[in-house]
């Protein structure tokens, strides 16, 4: 169902799903973001949504929402031109009345990923002066306490939480490696090379078992190199004691669609990339404006949704309060599909 | 023969490294 739309003309950037404590009631609630507000829409029942509050922001854009799991009535957002230069959480004041935003960093940010434990990860600096913090999110918006993990001798593109194992963090960056920290000790642990054809990979999901470590990346664009065309999601699995690693399935597009695949992204840019990944679903937005949905433990590609009224798919995201599918299209209008 | 490729497995991977790399 349509949800929004959206008459200031500016474009639809992001969407994302959170629980928001509305009256006393929790409720799971959908957040919209254009270029210069944040909305969180509240469920009426019979797929009828209301808009109860608008966040706006008008000197810097918003780039992306940054939802931090387990979280309620919290969400951060990164506002940047191209790239991030400052994240803050939205709230509401104690009494539900106002909306609040809280700066939490600014600077020259290249990565941020919300993490389990009200927690926040981001990457900032250039590569001398790189700095990777962890922060805790106090109930007020504001950071509890804030500790530096080390950082690699290079950047660091992207998070992701390894599934099961809190005080794990990997981090993907621009030489093709993975690292991981010990998220307790700030420790660094290893760098683990994946290869000259992951360049500049986007880490999605990790999981640990039998003492190996299976990774879900994507390639910000597409290569050619394959001969099933260009994979958009691979998963590799890495021995974390060896750091020797070697790929398992690649998730390609279903004949026809190849060729067409290459994301609305730059190696630059990637965290522009338009595909997520939950538990054992991956999906992502294709040139062709279709949106194309994997599952991961089958190794195909099992839905293709192709654009609806004549609209592009801008973005893709899956709700991690269910399964959902939250797709967006440039002017406003979001779709939730149940898969 | 995929697990004999990536060399020898630790199920406490996360610890032992904790324990080896620099605090």
């Amino acid at each position: 169902q349509p949800i929004e739309q959206n008459p200031s003309g500016s474009c639809s950037v992001d969407v994302s799903a959170v629980w928001w404590d509305i009256a006393g009631f929790k409720e799971q609630c959908i957040i919209t973001a254009c270029e210069y507000v944040v909305s969180l829409w509240k469920p009426l029942g019979a797929w009828q949504w209301e808009k109860t509050y608008s966040w706006h922001f008008t000197e810097v854009p918003v780039l992306q929402i940054v939802p931090v799991p387990d979280a309620c009535s919290l969400v951060c957002v990164a506002l940047g031109n191209l790239e991030i230069s400052e994240i803050r959480a939205l709230l509401c004041s104690s009494d539900g009345k106002s909306e609040k935003q809280v700066l939490l960093s600014s600077g020259n940010i290249k990565a941020a990923l919300g993490l389990s434990k009200r927690r926040l990860v981001s990457s900032s600096g250039t590569l001398c002066d790189q700095q990777i913090d962890l922060m805790a999110l106090a109930e007020d918006g504001g950071s509890k306490e804030k500790q530096s993990l080390m950082p690699p001798e290079e950047t660091v593109l992207t998070f992701a939480e390894v599934q099961g194992m809190q005080e794990a963090l990997l981090g993907s960056t621009i030489m093709n490696n993975i690292v991981i920290w010990n998220l307790k000790t700030g420790q660094l642990l290893k760098k683990m090379h994946i290869g000259d054809s992951f360049h500049a990979a986007v880490c999605h999901r990790a999981y640990s078992e039998m003492g190996l470590l299976f990774v879900v990346l994507s390639h910000p664009c597409a290569q050619e190199t394959e001969p099933l065309g260009s994979p958009v999601f691979q998963l590799i699995v890495i021995n974390p004691k060896t750091a020797l690693s070697m790929g398992v399935l690649l998730y390609c597009l279903p004949q026809g669609q190849a060729g067409r695949q290459v994301f609305v992204s730059s190696l630059l840019n990637i965290r522009f990339l338009e595909g997520d990944v939950k538990d054992h679903f991956a999906a992502a937005v294709l040139t062709s404006g279709t949106i194309a949905v994997w599952d991961l433990l089958l190794g195909h590609c099992a839905a293709l949704l192709p654009p609806i009224s004549d609209q592009n798919w801008s973005f893709v995201k899956w709700s991690g309060t269910d399964s959902h599918l939250l797709a967006g299209q440039k002017d406003g209008n979001i779709f939730i599909y149940r898969y | 023969r995929r697990k004999r490729n990536l060399g020898p497995i630790s199920l406490n991977w996360f610890e032992e490294l904790s324990s080896e790399a620099p605090p």
